[in-house]
């Protein structure tokens, strides 16, 4: 049940799938699960749309964690984010919003592969498991494989380099399968989110150029006062702005690709912490952590939809 | 033990290059003994004031903290032990699932 199931601890990619199987089955009315395809080494890509059934026109919003596999605090939220969705849909007032007015796509896991290899192989692993048999190194930097000034800076030609950007755009099926699915629902997703670790920042594009977004007063304004009831939470200091200022400049990333194709408000998070565990981010730390982003998450989708565009 | 026990005296270290120079002669050395970058994703956006986190196997560590002490760029160890940090983890997790 939605009680038994541990929110605190992180999961393998089996106990992932099952929960969301699970959740399938018995909340009918406020989720439902699909497949958007296959990844490399054959495991189905689950996605869950999350929200009141309408027949009514209803906007959405994308939520994917997972990109990069080390960074397991990713799909620890995007799990709390649907726990806490169904958890609270009767009681908060904002949340049966969201829910009643929004389709939330989530993607706990894009990157399958790489997930399990860093549960069952390589804590540290990064990139995708796809295999060209002319390369010696296996993996793709998935999000470095969108088509936005694709293999430009800050992406590598090597393959055996973590910032690898692949053969082509969209040559890893993970990536495809969502560039596909976006692609094809893009006149009704409003917004993009995607979650990474670590570094405590709200970032908005672009990632592959030092230039402002055509709608960067509704963009920054919406990260900022994000990142204010952050902090408000447990005092957590988060940095905001455009990811090539703020971050580095990277390009191929699935935030550029997804502003580029039309969804007008996309975002891309770095969660806890900033270096003191990093990739281990302790299990205790899984509760605060997601608290104060779902926090976050919930004035942007409320933000957009009242005060932008 | 997790992962066969390869994390075994592994070091995490957090390095500040205050100069070009030391930039650049921190990227070759890291490109030399192969450290995985946990930040920032790549050795090309390390420049002078970046903050830079190395996973350094245990095989290295003892090269890299020599060269960082001969050009006196300041380092810190994050992790002392990664090995250490993933079987202390999982231990408590234990506990947890024990109670």
């Amino acid at each position: 049940s939605l009680s038994e199931y541990n929110y605190e601890v992180y999961h393998s990619l089996e106990e992932i799938q099952n929960w969301m199987h699970h959740l399938n089955n018995t909340h009918s009315g406020l989720i439902h699960m699909f497949s958007i395809g296959k990844s490399y080494e054959g495991r189905s890509l689950f996605v869950l749309k999350l929200g009141r059934r309408s027949r009514a026109y209803k906007r959405a919003v994308w939520i994917d964690c997972g990109i990069h596999a080390r960074e397991w605090i990713g799909p620890a939220f995007c799990q709390w984010f649907v726990k806490e969705a169904l958890l609270t849909y009767r009681s908060d007032p904002t949340m049966r919003k969201m829910m009643n007015h929004l389709y939330f796509y989530i993607m706990p896991v894009l990157n399958v592969d790489g997930y399990h290899f860093s549960w069952t192989n390589d804590r540290f692993w990064r990139k995708t498991r796809s295999k060209r048999s002319k390369f010696p190194c296996r993996g793709v930097d998935a999000n470095r494989n969108w088509k936005v000034k694709w293999c430009d800076e800050g992406a590598s030609m090597h393959p055996c380099d973590d910032t690898y950007c692949g053969p082509f755009p969209e040559s890893e099926p993970e990536v495809k399968a969502v560039a596909n699915f976006l692609r094809k629902h893009k006149k009704h997703i409003r917004a993009y989110l995607s979650f990474h670790a670590y570094a405590q920042m709200l970032l908005y594009p672009y990632s592959y150029k030092y230039e402002a977004i055509p709608n960067f007063n509704c963009v920054e304004s919406a990260a900022y006062k994000a990142v204010s009831v952050l902090y408000s939470v447990y005092g957590v200091l988060y940095k905001y702005g455009p990811a090539s200022s703020t971050l580095y400049v990277s390009s191929g990333s699935s935030m550029d690709w997804a502003y580029k194709n039309g969804i007008p408000y996309t975002f891309a998070f770095e969660l806890r912490d900033t270096g003191h565990f990093g990739f281990l981010l302790p299990e205790m730390l899984i509760k605060p952590t997601c608290t104060e982003t779902m926090v976050a998450v919930k004035n942007i989708t409320l933000h957009l939809l009242k005060k932008c565009p | 033990h997790l992962y066969s026990n390869r994390y075994a005296g592994d070091k995490v270290i957090r390095l500040v290059p205050n100069t070009k120079e030391e930039a650049y002669t921190l990227k070759k050395i890291c490109h030399q003994l192969k450290v995985d970058l946990w930040q920032p994703s790549s050795l090309s956006y390390v420049s002078e004031g970046t903050v830079t986190d190395v996973h350094i196997p245990h095989n290295g560590s003892r090269a890299l903290l020599a060269f960082l002490e001969e050009a006196t760029i300041p380092y810190k160890i994050l992790i002392e032990d990664l090995q250490n940090t993933l079987e202390k983890e999982n231990s408590l997790q234990a506990q947890r699932n024990r109670r």
